[in-house]
């Protein structure tokens, strides 16, 4: 989801 | 991942290296705002708490735990083992004006109405602002250390190499984050100034001082 791939970055 | 993110992350880590280990081989934190250091303790403490949720790769959950970690120990060497160098008649920048509006635009505009999503919009915010009373230290003695300018230089290239990370995902992934972005920009914002100071005097060899 679009919401877990902004979880990827620090 | 691609090379703006990767070098991103490496100048932010640069970053936080140089500052722990200038306090810790001088034995001082003259010139360090501790304010900052604190709001930047509480970034990464109110963005990282998905390390208890999810798991993303090895590479994200020991880059969170250094920097987490690194954080709190320079708080730590700012606020005990290194209080008497600790210049607080300067560090005089009022955070509540930042942490109060920054918390209440996080309730207001975030992607999701749920406690982790809107404390990892608070984190992102405030981080964007949160090297406003180190900027204003400097700005109210008129100068800096070299080194403190190096960490400052590598802290600010972090984010801007994120706004091209951005770019590179928008094209290459048709992905973007319209908070990260905005936040980001303003963060570079913010260091545009010290910038242009850093590239005429630092690199010329001399001192960052500023016109009285």
């Amino acid at each position: 989801s679009e919401e877990a791939k902004h979880k990827d970055e620090l | 991942m691609n090379v703006f993110r990767l070098t991103g992350d490496l100048s932010h880590l640069a970053a936080i290296i140089i500052l722990l280990l200038k306090i810790w081989k001088s034995r001082s934190c003259a010139g360090i705002s501790g304010k900052s250091q604190i709001l930047f303790a509480i970034v990464f403490t109110t963005r990282y708490l998905d390390l208890l949720t999810s798991f993303i790769s090895i590479y994200n959950t020991s880059m969170k735990v250094i920097y987490i970690g690194c954080a709190y120990a320079t708080v730590y060497l700012i606020y005990m083992k290194f209080r008497a160098t600790y210049d607080g008649n300067h560090d005089s920048f009022r955070v509540e004006f930042l942490v109060v509006p920054v918390g209440g635009l996080a309730v207001l505009v975030n992607h999701d109405f749920s406690f982790l999503e809107i404390l990892w919009t608070f984190s992102i915010y405030l981080e964007s602002v949160a090297i406003l009373p180190q900027l204003f230290m400097i700005s109210k003695t008129g100068e800096a250390e070299t080194i403190t300018t190096h960490y400052l230089f590598c802290l600010g290239l972090y984010r801007a190499l994120y706004l091209l990370n951005w770019i590179w995902r928008f094209y290459f992934e048709s992905f973007f984050d319209m908070i990260a972005i905005v936040a980001g920009v303003v963060q570079t914002v913010l260091y545009c100034d010290f910038f242009y100071l850093y590239i005429t005097k630092v690199l010329k060899g001399k001192k960052l001082s500023l016109p009285a």
